[in-house]
């Protein structure tokens, strides 16, 4: 564990909590994507089965359990509790696009053809892209509520610490996974045009809108 | 590069 992974999944858990507030706070979902929130809690069922047959820490068990609880509480939320609220008719982007082309990415490129290993392969591809349906819905209405944009911010800042987390485990462990670097970089590089409209607008105290 | 079975990130 180094300061960087460690700031990292703290920033995922920020985003994940800040985007449970909220929800919870407002009573309402309304511009968040709820395909981007079922993709992320696929992405942690299948990541996560490991729970049931390895044991790497304390630490990574309970953050694991966290996650996987927190995904499907927010699909609830969305989903169920405040169903009226959400925004289905801007939440369009076409999920299949996604999946289909990264499960059969998982079958062919993988570290070892097993069950658990293709389904964790499968959700770091998942994982790179599973915001596009929120920054689709985002880029269609034009307009993003300012702590929609701290979560997104959140979620960029745990991908960027990755990257620095990997480099610094192939200097001081020898330790790297092309598999996740290549997902990460891609990940991350998606979240480049929101950083710029983060730090160029919301940190200026203006709401982060698109020109139509 | 050399085999990961075991992932410890999360």
């Amino acid at each position: 564990m180094n300061i960087f992974r460690l700031t990292g999944d703290l920033s995922h858990l920020a985003a994940i909590i800040i985007l449970l507030l909220k929800i919870w706070k407002t009573r309402s979902c309304a511009g968040i994507s709820g395909k981007s929130q079922i993709l992320f809690a696929i992405v942690f069922t299948t990541r996560y089965l490991d729970l049931l047959s390895s044991f790497i820490s304390l630490y990574n068990t309970s953050m694991k359990v966290i996650y996987i609880g927190c995904a499907y509480a927010t699909v609830y939320l969305i989903y169920m509790k405040f169903r009226a609220t959400y925004d289905g008719n801007h939440d369009s982007f076409r999920v299949e696009f996604l999946v289909v082309p990264v499960g059969g990415l998982a079958v062919l490129i993988n570290h070892d053809f097993s069950f658990l290993e293709i389904l964790w392969t499968f959700s770091i591809y998942l994982e790179s892209v599973a915001i596009l349906p929120q920054l689709f819905m985002i880029s269609k209405t034009g307009e993003a509520e300012t702590i929609t944009t701290h979560y997104l911010f959140c979620l960029g800042l745990y991908r960027a610490l990755y990257i620095v987390n990997w480099i610094w485990r192939y200097y001081f462990e020898a330790f790297f996974d092309l598999i996740a670097i290549v997902a990460g970089v891609v990940q991350t590089i998606l979240y480049c045009d929101f950083f710029y409209l983060y730090v160029t607008k919301v940190l200026k105290g203006k709401k982060l809108s698109l020109p139509a | 590069w050399q085999r990961q079975t075991l992932h410890d990130e999360l």
